[in-house]
C-alpha cells in the first residue's frame, strides 16, 4: 500500500502509526525515547530510536519514495520546525504536522508542511456541535455550504410518510437514509411513502442554512 | 439554549468552551490556573478560578439544571476521577470526560461518566484512513456497518453515466451526490443518466465491506 514515516509517538503519533499499519501500509516509527520504540515495535513495520534534530541521523531513514511523513513532537516547537525543514530537503512529498497552536501551525506551513492538524481543537468543535443540538447525532460538513446531519425524529414526525412531511419543499433538504435505531438497520434513499417509525433517525443532506432551519 | 460547565482549559477544554458559547449556549469555564481564566473570560458566559478537588468550592458553581459538564484535566487522573464523582453526586445528568488512555477511560465510566473522549486517538484514526486511500477524501462511519465515502472519480469513470457504471448492481453502493470540485457545487441524488465529469467527487453510501471493494 503506502509508505509512511511517523515521527513522535505521543498519543496522536502512536495511534497514527498503528492505524496506518493495521490498514496494511508500511510504517516506520521514530522517537528519541527508547521506551516508546519498545512499546510500538511489534505494531509497525520498523521502529527506531533517533533524535530528529540531528539531520544526519534522520536522513539515514528518509528516502524520497515515502508517501507522507507525520510529525507530532508535542510542545517541542523547535524540533518540529527543524524536522519539517529536513524532511522537505530530503524530498518527502507530503509532510503533515500536529501543531499546538495557530502560530506554530503558520510557521510550519511556511517551512513546507502540507497539512497542519489540531486534534484537540477539531474534536472540541465536533463535541460542541453534538451537545448544542440535542437530537443531532452527527453533523458532517461537506463541500461548499452542504452538510449531512443525522437527526432523531421529533415526535410530531412519527407515523407520517416522507411525502407528507414534504421536507424537500418545506426545508430544501433531502433524506438520504432512515436509520432504525433498535434494529440497527439503514434504509438508503427511501421511497416517499415510507412511514416514519419512532426510534428512527433521519439522515438528511442539504445546505447549512437550510439544515439549521430544519434542525430547530 | 443549553447550560454547560467546562472544567479544565487545556487545548481541548478551551475550544469546547468557546465553541459552545459561539453556538449561543451558556458556558461556565472553570480552571485552577488564573491565567487560563483571564484568557477565556471574554469568550464565555462566566469563568472562575477553582481547584476542583475541593468539593465545597466546586459545588458552589454546580446546580442540577446543567445540561452537561465537560471535564478535561490532562494527565491529572486523580483530579478527573474526583471531579466526575463530585459532579455525579451534585446531580449533573451528563458528564463527558477527556481521558488519556483506556484504563483511565474505563475507571471514569465506572465512576459515572457518560461519555469518554480520546481526541488524539480519534483524529489519528481519521488521518490514517485518509492517507491510506489516496483518492478518499472523507470516510464517515454510520450506523451498523454503513459508511459514506467521498471519492475522487478514477479516470476510467469519466464520461460515463451513473447508469452505465452500474454501481448499485456491481458494488451494492448508492451515489447520494456528485460534487463538482472546480465549481464547488453539489448535485444531490443525481439522475441515472448524469455523466461523470473530470474533477468530480462521488459521495457514496453503502456497507463497509462493499465500500472497501469499491474503493480499491
Ligand atoms: N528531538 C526529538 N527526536 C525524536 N523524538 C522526539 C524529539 N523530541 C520529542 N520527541 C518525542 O515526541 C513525542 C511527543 O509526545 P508528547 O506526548 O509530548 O506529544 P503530544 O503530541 O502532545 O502528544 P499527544 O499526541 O498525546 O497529544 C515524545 O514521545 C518524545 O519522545
Ligand atoms: N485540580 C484542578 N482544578 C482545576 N483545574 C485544574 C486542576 N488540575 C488541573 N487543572 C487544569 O486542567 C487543565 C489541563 O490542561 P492540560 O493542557 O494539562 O490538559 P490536556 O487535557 O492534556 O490538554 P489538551 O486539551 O491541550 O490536550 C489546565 O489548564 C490545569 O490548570
Amino acid at each position: 500500500m503506502g509508505q509512511f514515516v511517523v515521527i513522535g509517538l505521543g498519543n496522536f503519533g502512536h495511534n497514527v502509526a498503528i492505524s496506518l499499519f493495521e490498514q496494511r501500509n508500511q510504517v516506520l516509527a521514530i522517537d528519541a525515547n527508547s521506551k516508546k520504540i519498545e512499546q510500538i515495535k511489534d505494531k509497525v513495520t520498523q521502529a527506531v530510536v533517533v533524535n530528529v534534530k540531528e539531520k544526519e541521523a534522520l536522513s539515514e531513514f528518509i528516502s524520497n519514495d515515502i508517501d507522507a511523513a507525520i510529525v507530532s513532537l508535542g510542545d517541542k516547537i523547535e524540533a518540529s520546525i527543524l524536522t519539517t525543514l529536513y524532511l522537505k530537503e530530503l524530498g518527502v512529498k507530503k509532510i503533515i504536522v500536529k501543531a499546538i497552536n495557530d502560530d506554530h501551525g503558520q510557521i510550519l506551513k511556511l517551512i513546507g508542511a502540507m497539512e497542519i492538524i489540531y486534534p484537540e481543537k477539531e474534536e472540541a468543535v465536533r463535541l460542541a456541535r453534538r451537545l448544542t443540538v440535542p437530537n443531532l447525532i452527527e453533523h458532517i460538513p461537506l463541500a461548499s455550504e452542504y452538510s449531512i446531519v443525522e437527526i432523531a425524529v421529533p415526535d410530531n414526525f412519527v407515523g407520517k410518510s416522507l411525502k407528507e412531511l414534504r421536507l424537500r419543499s418545506k426545508y430544501n433538504v433531502e433524506v438520504i437514509a432512515v436509520k432504525d435505531v433498535l434494529q440497527d438497520t439503514l434504509h438508503l434513499i427511501p421511497e416517499a411513502d415510507v412511514k416514519i417509525k419512532p426510534d428512527s433517525v433521519l439522515m438528511v443532506i442539504g445546505k447549512e442554512v437550510d439544515i439549521n432551519k430544519f434542525k430547530v
